[in-house]
């Protein structure tokens, strides 16, 4: 299952409508700081069916969405779709999509149908893909394992095989 | 599910040994339980040697010998349980040159059959990726990205500031 | 004591203001007491909205943004108390190369009257440096010390890897 | 009060004899991941009169003592002198010299001539220079400003105002 597309508006700092075509080859994200690279990265966990703010680096949910700049209001809503490849099984491509409306109201779809975040969180179980396993590592994911106690570390391990 | 823990435990402690080596060309690490007689609860910790130098408490490590410890450790985890994407947000920051070298050298040995996506402010880094997403943010808070591969990309930073990135 | 920390507390937080501004090219942060109505007990946060972005809480600032703002308050306190002498160990690591450029600006800025010395692994920070001191352990584990000044290393550099650092 | 030249010897992974004479323009230490930068710092922290083996990155202060590698044992003893220059005021240099033996035992010097501890200390307050204030920017520096509680932030500028 690997990334083909991505799609982000209204999350974060990604407030116009933006559109990510990805590459099989090793590939980087630059720019300066505060530009929005590791945004990217929350949209995609996000949409994987991220359920803790926290890692969102986020106190609540709802500051997912695009909060206002100086020259453009908050907006009402934030919707994030990724396309994921499954070349090797002779399923097709898989539309994932995550919305999230200011009022905290929230919809998920697989290939366009509405499902619920269970649904979406099952797709990924055994696949390696999301929090099982160690498919995204986050900025800072070096010091905490640098910094761990021995009750910390386990817990990494844990979470990791 | 413990029984499991401790199988993949026991793996892992292969595969962590393997990947130091590698990463730090020679020297030698483990992964053990601190307390093997209660592995049910135990912690876990590290102990390793560089090349060259005396077996050190973690502590005596530099900085970015702390990282490439870390990245060895990632590294075991990916081997592990491979994933068919792999997303690493700026973990090369306390790298230095030759070290950057010997992390992307490892990621390009399993990027046939990983997809990689990394973010990073290091040149060494982005040498080795073929495509390149810029982010850029105008004064007006909001992020827009430009896709570029890697010559693209290396021509309009030649042009703007001397080969920087 | 405490009256003498109120004082300088004050001066610090004019400085903070100005340097932050400097060092961001826009946007605001204050420095201040969690409880003003006990000043002889309460904490100190900051709160900062680089330009063109909303007040945000500082957990919402990207990591360069977060170390920016950790250097502009650490060049408030060498303001505030100017040291002749000033070492600095690894601080750019999570900059982007524009952001290492403001840094060492200001660095240039004052010293004049301040000696620095810096310890780095980035090209841009040691690009501005006059004389430079490598550092490196064979593989006995013993360092050894060059020094060369900004053109020899450069030089050497290229000869070695096509201007790397 | 700045820095004119450093010798060390037998300190960390000093162990043979190194002197470094510093310009008073700005200057860059470089050199691959555990290569020794840090510990130069150290080294400097160290004549200044660190008494806390925590702040050099070390559980005990015998631990500063070279402690062998593979083809050289561990030394008896480390010694770090630093001159100092003060050519606004018209006393002359000032060279410090610290001496730890594995036995324990601690030499201190200003300009050749024994002092204790404390001697060292007090020719250094007030002048900004060592844990009076910001002059020694440690590796780490910036993670604990930004990861700083409100105690903490407290702490760290009484620390340096
Ligand atoms: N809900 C939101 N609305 C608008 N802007 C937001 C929102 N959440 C975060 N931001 C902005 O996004 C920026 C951070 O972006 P991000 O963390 O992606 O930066 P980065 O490119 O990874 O930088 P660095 O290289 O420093 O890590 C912050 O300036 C923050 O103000
Ligand atoms: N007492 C000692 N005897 C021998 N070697 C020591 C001693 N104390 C520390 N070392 C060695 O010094 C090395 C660390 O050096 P240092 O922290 O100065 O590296 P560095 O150049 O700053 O690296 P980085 O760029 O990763 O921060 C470690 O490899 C450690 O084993
Ligand atoms: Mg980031
Ligand atoms: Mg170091």
């Amino acid at each position: 299952m690997y990334l083909k597309e991505l799609e982000i508006k209204g999350f974060k700092s990604f407030a116009d409508y933006t559109k990510l075509t990805f590459s099989t080859e090793i590939s980087a994200i630059v720019g300066p700081n505060g530009s929005g690279k590791s945004n990217i990265i929350d949209a995609i966990r996000w949409v994987l069916g991220e359920q803790s703010s926290k890692s969102l680096r986020s106190r609540r949910m709802n500051d997912v969405i695009f909060s206002g700049a100086d020259n453009r209001s908050a907006m009402g809503f934030s919707e994030v779709n990724l396309l994921l490849g499954r070349d090797k099984s002779d399923k097709g491509d898989l539309l994932i999509t995550r919305r999230l409306f200011k009022d905290g109201e929230s919809e998920y779809k697989i290939n366009q149908k509405k499902v619920k975040l269970k649904d979406i969180l099952s797709l990924f179980m055994d696949t390696g893909v999301g929090k099982n396993g160690y498919s995204i590592i986050s900025q800072g994911g070096i010091d905490s394992i640098v910094n761990a106690s021995p009750s910390d570390l386990r817990e990494i391990v844990e979470e990791a095989v | 599910i413990e029984a499991q823990f401790a199988e993949k435990f026991e793996i892992l402690q292969t595969i962590f040994k393997r990947t130091f080596k590698t990463l730090f060309e020679g020297g030698y690490a483990e992964i053990n339980y601190e307390t093997p007689e209660d592995v049910l609860n135990s912690g876990v910790h590290i102990i390793a040697r560089p090349p060259g130098k005396n077996l050190t408490h973690l502590n005596l490590l530099s900085g970015g010998e702390k990282s490439m410890l870390a990245i060895s450790l990632l590294f075991s985890f990916i081997e592990l349980n491979p994933s068919p994407f792999c997303i690493i947000d700026e973990i090369d920051a306390s790298l230095d040159d030759n070290n950057i070298d010997r992390f992307t050298d490892y990621l390009l040995h399993f990027s046939q059959e990983t997809q990689f996506l990394l973010i990073t402010h290091r040149r060494n880094t982005v040498e080795v990726c073929k495509k390149i997403y810029g982010v850029s943010m105008a004064q007006n808070g909001i992020s827009q990205v430009i896709s570029l591969d890697l010559e693209e990309y290396m021509k309009s930073r030649g042009e703007e500031d001397g080969i920087a990135i």
